[in-house]
């Protein structure tokens, strides 16, 4: 039975029922919709809680990506410098042998 | 782009949650 | 007022309404319950989607954590042994001008 279908038949059913029947039906729905509001404020609160926890893990993230770039650069920088130096190296080796 | 899109829609999921928390429900 | 006390002053008002109030309770609290119902499921879903993306960042984290630190270590590494090459080749430079 799809919702409207569902609406259609409660609405005859509330039209129909005797007081009695209403009145146990007001209370176990005031008693479901108390739970269900209690669920879904956990449920907002929990997804705000993720949320907030994700973001503070992103900066994190960004930061470390900043920090890894610089030390990547470094490091080429020194290893573009040794290579420079391990060739000046032998140069002064070789023309201190002749 | 992408990043603000992600930004944007973390603040729309906030406002979301946000709104679940202050929304008053009826009671009887 | 407490949700007992709330919940006491309903079943009063529960006991003494007539026919026409409680129907309109009910289909007024059905409602509330489906719309309730609803926030909820999607409050739940968004919640468990944004833990995804949030684990999944994690994930990230580690590795790029992983790699900055073998960066670092052969940055140190190149520049111990950059340094020892510089020595060598001062040592070098003085033998072959004496």
């Amino acid at each position: 039975m799809s919702g409207q279908e569902q609406e259609g038949a409660d609405a005859v059913l509330v039209t129909e029922a005797g007081p009695r029947w209403l009145r146990a039906e007001v209370e176990r729905l005031s008693r479901e919709l108390r739970e269900t509001t209690q669920e879904k404020i956990q449920a907002a609160e929990y997804g705000l809680a993720v949320l907030e926890e994700k973001q503070a893990l992103k900066q994190r993230f960004d930061e470390l990506e900043t920090d890894y770039e610089a030390v990547r650069h470094e490091l080429d920088q020194l290893r573009e410098a040794f290579g420079q130096a391990y060739s000046t190296h032998r140069k002064v080796a070789a023309d201190g042998e002749s | 782009p992408n990043i603000k899109a992600g930004a944007a829609n973390e603040g729309v999921l906030a406002n979301f949650f946000n709104s679940l928390l202050s929304k008053k429900t009826g009671t009887s």
